[in-house]
């Protein structure tokens, strides 16, 4: 799955989706990815975010939507990423996830949930302070 | 100085990061630079977890779901369960831009897709045939099901209703596998 989050110089963002999904799927699940809010979010007035993990999990806590109201609040975008995973952990402490988030100044973060086979989130950047993108790591909480 | 543009995506796939990079360079907008970031890792079936080929369901069909979002006009174009289609991500933008609708599903979005000029294909690939073909010599290990007969567990379907349901005190059975996600 990728999920991707934009924010243009004018400040305009946008973000979006794209899976095949989880392996093995019952026919007609449909994950996190294609729904708003779950998946990712974009709002102008604050920023955006990209949840990817366990979508069955994921999308029933809108963690998105959730990571961009936390960066509305005047939460620090890594801040909002931890908040929301967070927020899921307390109900399911083994689930697969992470998130991206951005906030419209320019400022970005990840949070992902630890697992004895998942510690560690890799995701990219690219913004004017780097020539090229570049890959960064977040230890999962 | 400004950090901005800022292009950020989920797991390492530098090259879809570049492709949205390239576009805002090249004077594209915001969606314009997700919806190539997004269908590069299309067509080169990102962790196989994106694109064709990839992540069979029990059928051994592979199907796309994807989602764009205007985050200025606070507007949605999203596909789900898409069948016979690569380019999800370009559909979804079809869906954001010519319909007011905000998730269209299935058969239906296939639909949709023709008529706005996507071809239908297989999506199957031989690693998609073998990882199902895999899948069913294991019993159909893992699956998604609970409380059905007979039991999922050790057995392939068809499945119906055990008449009773199992209060599950962990529902994440299976170990996580960091190539299957969404």
């Amino acid at each position: 799955t990728i999920g991707m989050v934009v924010i243009h110089k004018t400040g305009h963002t946008a973000a979006g989706t794209s899976t095949n999904g989880i392996k093995f799927k019952i026919p007609g699940r449909v994950g996190d990815s294609p729904i708003p809010g779950a998946g990712a979010y974009a709002d102008d007035t604050a920023g955006a975010a990209a949840a990817t993990g366990d979508g069955d999990t994921l999308l029933r806590f809108l963690p998105s939507y959730q990571a961009v109201e936390y960066m509305r609040g005047g939460d620090d975008p890594a801040i909002a990423c931890q908040k929301v995973i967070l927020r899921i952990q307390k109900y399911y402490p083994n689930f697969f996830g992470a998130v991206i988030c951005a906030s419209v100044n320019g400022s970005y973060g990840a949070a992902c949930n630890k697992l004895p086979t998942f510690t560690q989130f890799s995701f990219m950047v690219s913004n004017s302070l780097h020539n090229e993108p570049t890959e960064k790591k977040v230890d999962c909480i | 100085s400004s950090p901005l543009p800022l292009v950020v995506n989920t797991w390492p796939f530098k090259n879809a990061t570049e492709a949205a990079w390239w576009t805002l360079l090249s004077g594209g907008s915001a969606l314009d630079a997700v919806e190539n970031g997004c269908a590069v890792c299309e067509k080169e079936q990102c962790d196989g977890t994106v694109g064709f080929g990839g992540s069979p369901d029990e059928g051994g069909e592979t199907t796309l779901d994807a989602m764009i979002m205007d985050g200025t006009a606070m507007d949605v174009g999203a596909v789900g369960g898409l069948r016979r289609i690569k380019n999800a991500i370009g559909v979804a933008r079809r869906v954001l831009e010519h319909t007011t609708h905000t998730l269209l599903v299935g058969d239906s979005a296939t639909k949709f897709a023709e008529s706005m000029g996507f071809t239908n294909e297989d999506l199957s690939t031989k690693t998609s045939r073998d990882l199902h073909s895999d899948w069913l010599s294991r019993n159909c290990q893992p699956n998604y099901w609970r409380n059905v007969i007979p039991d999922p567990s050790k057995y392939c379907g068809p499945y119906k209703p055990s008449g009773f349901l199992k209060q599950s005190i962990s529902p994440h059975k299976e170990e996580v596998d960091i190539h299957s996600h969404d």
